[in-house]
């Protein structure tokens, strides 16, 4: 997270660590439910051959090669509050493109369900379409400014970028911001993910309801924090119809 | 000379001899005519002229049939003592007829005698036959030489081809009561039947049989029922035979196996019977209903094979063995005792509730009772799993010995994870 501020400890109890067997953190995902997790469907895909836009099963990452750790708010130390589940199943969306990132979304099926608390609690999933200009916080392990990796969760403050003027900034860099990606950040850059953030939520808060609920996951972006070259993200709201047929989940 | 003429043909001519001359004297000339049975014979007469005397002691002509003397003529005219057949037609009563011409040894004068013709003419049997002997007992078809009989639906003809009986050898009676007559009762029953009338009950029983209403049985009035009567077996002991008018007194068996036969002659219109029958078995001790419980039927008297229902009020189950059931049956058996004891109502108890995934139950009752009417309330793991339908969680132990809520009925709420609601709020967000 560039120019992002350290997340206060049990803010955003939903929010998962990708890590490999090793320890290796690579991607962040958020709860749904208490045994699904969405993530970018990047996260779960090796591009092996950058020119076969096809996703083989063979390139993707199987059950036993990473782990899930809810509860988490260090990078590297653990805490007794963390929850170390295995995966049980891996499904990304069907229509995803790792040359273009459409539809970069994912989901993982842990192995047993968490046990909720209040440093484990699962995100609700959008009710409508984002608005435009609404205040959303991005969160994740991932890398800062300087290439430097956190201690401790990160998150930024942004607000959500109008989808035209999105397309408009990535159109001279011949890259589709297609509908299914939202877009978030401020114009003179900054504050915005990186990468190790991917697949980590975009959330905003409901004031009606007073929940949080899931806008976005992060997806790609130019470099990072650039000016012009906003975050881009998978809208969740645009994928929420095949995240509930394949969890079953409901809000 | 007297001689004898054969005739068989359907018709023919017949005259005295040497006409139209005048016969000889001292002559005797007999015809019979025989034609098929379902015929009789027409004779009539063209030429009449015989010898005139006081009835007809001279000259003659006979008509008979084997056993009557049909007409004797004689002379030309008729006088009050002599008769000439002049337009006269005589018929046979059956298919025989005899004509005998007589004259005797002296003419005073010239008679030319007479011609004669006959014919065979159908007998309508149908229409003639008053006695009832012969007519048909239902319906009668004649045709030209004979007739025959046929019964109405439901009737069958009899051997004798006149009466029409009835099937009615299968008449089974199960039932603990019941009524039995004879066939078409009130109306006259059918003649030449023999009806069987058998009542099969559970051994234990004992049948009661009592005639009702009209006893009208063809009888005799010094013989004892040589027509038509009623025998009842019972077991081994055998009742009747009964006719006349008056009906048996009320009759107590000690069997469960009852056969009745019904026997008709083919003749008499008498109207028949009637009865009804009760099977009463050993009676068994009177019920006492258990505590908060009832048995049906409430009867003052139960007897073999009554059965009743043993049930208990709302909230109660029926206990029998350590088993909980809705009802219990029990019967009276043949010896006068019953299947089983009265069993005892016990509350209907729902036992402890079952233990819901990311909920807990409490009981509304300080020593967390689980029976009939208690309650409990489901709740889910709060603030991490929410009720699903905000429903209110709180369940009823049923009649049913079920714990019930009024929305899900008997299925256990759901409780959901809570979604976006961190314990932790941070700093309000920017605008």
């Amino acid at each position: 997270i560039f120019n992002g501020r350290p997340a206060q400890k049990g803010t955003m109890p939903w929010i998962a660590m990708l890590s490999h067997l090793n320890g290796q953190p690579f991607c962040g995902g958020s709860l749904l439910g208490t045994n699904w997790i969405v993530t970018a469907a990047h996260c779960l895909h090796q591009l092996l051959n950058p020119d076969d836009p096809i996703v083989h099963n063979s390139d993707l990452l199987t059950p036993s090669d990473f782990k899930i750790i809810l509860g988490k708010h260090w990078r590297r130390r653990s805490d007794e509050n963390e929850q170390h589940l295995m995966v049980k199943h891996i499904i990304i969306h069907p229509l995803y493109n790792p040359n273009t990132f459409e539809n970069d979304v994912g989901l993982v099926e842990l192995s047993k369900n968490a046990v909720l608390n209040d440093f484990v609690m699962p995100i609700c999933l959008p009710e409508g379409p984002a608005q435009e200009g609404a205040v959303v916080i991005v969160s994740g392990w991932g890398k800062q400014f300087l290439q430097r990796f956190p201690e401790t969760l990160m998150e930024i403050e942004i607000p959500i970028v109008d989808h035209r003027t999105c397309q408009e900034a990535y159109a001279s860099l011949k890259k589709k911001v297609t509908g299914d990606m939202i877009c978030a950040g401020e114009k003179e850059g900054g504050k915005d993910a990186c990468a190790g953030d991917s697949g980590g939520p975009m959330m905003t808060l409901d004031r009606e309801r007073g929940q949080w609920y899931l806008v976005g996951t992060v997806s790609w972006g130019e470099d990072c924090g650039k000016k012009d070259l906003y975050g881009v993200y998978s809208y969740i709201h645009h994928h929420r119809g095949w995240i509930q047929r394949v969890t079953g989940l409901r809000n | 000379l007297a001689h004898t003429v054969e005739l068989n043909n359907m018709f023919g001519q017949l005259h005295s001899p040497g006409y139209p001359d005048s016969y000889p004297s001292d002559s005797e000339v007999t015809w019979n005519i025989t034609v098929p049975e379902g015929f009789r014979i027409k004779l009539y007469f063209m030429h009449f002229d015989l010898e005139s005397s006081y009835l007809c002691e001279y000259d003659y002509v006979k008509v008979e049939t084997e056993d009557q003397v049909l007409a004797t003529f004689c002379g030309r005219e008729t006088t009050d003592t002599e008769q000439t057949p002049g337009q006269e037609v005589v018929r046979s009563p059956g298919s025989f007829m005899s004509i005998t011409f007589r004259s005797d040894f002296s003419n005073e004068e010239r008679f030319t005698g007479f011609d004669a013709h006959y014919m065979a003419v159908d007998v309508d049997e149908c229409t003639e036959r008053e006695d009832e002997e012969l007519s048909c007992d239902h319906y009668c078809h004649n045709y030209i030489g004979g007739y025959y009989c046929s019964c109405r639906f439901g009737y069958l003809l009899h051997t004798d081809n006149r009466t029409c009986r009835v099937e009615c050898s299968d008449n089974l009676f199960t039932q603990r009561t019941g009524m039995i007559s004879s066939p078409d009762f009130p109306n006259p029953y059918p003649k030449s039947s023999e009806c069987f009338y058998t009542i099969e009950l559970e051994e234990g029983f004992m049948v009661s049989l009592q005639f009702e209403d009209i006893f009208d049985i063809e009888d005799h009035p010094e013989v004892p029922c040589p027509y038509d009567y009623i025998k009842i077996k019972a077991g081994t002991q055998v009742l009747g035979p009964f006719c006349g008018e008056k009906p048996p007194e009320p009759i107590k068996t000690q069997s469960h196996s009852i056969q009745i036969l019904f026997h008709s002659d083919n003749s008499g219109e008498n109207r028949g019977w009637k009865l009804s029958y009760r099977a009463a078995g050993n009676e068994c001790p009177v019920l006492q209903p258990p505590v908060q419980g009832k048995i049906e039927p409430l009867q003052a008297k139960y007897s073999f094979k009554d059965q009743v229902l043993v049930s208990c009020d709302t909230g109660y189950k029926v206990l029998k063995d350590n088993v909980e059931m809705d009802t219990f049956q029990i019967e009276c058996l043949k010896d006068g005792t019953w299947s089983n004891k009265i069993p005892t109502c016990k509350i209907a108890d729902c036992r402890a509730p079952a233990e819901l995934e990311h909920g807990l139950v409490t009981f509304s009752t300080r020593n967390n009772l689980t029976t009939y009417k208690s309650e409990i309330r489901y709740s889910c793991q709060q603030p991490y799993y929410k009720m699903l339908h905000n429903i209110s969680g709180i369940y009823t132990c049923s009649a049913q010995g079920i714990w019930m809520n009024e929305v899900l009925g008997r299925s256990l709420p759901s409780c959901l994870p809570v979604c976006g609601l961190p314990k932790f709020s941070r700093k309000l967000m920017a605008r």
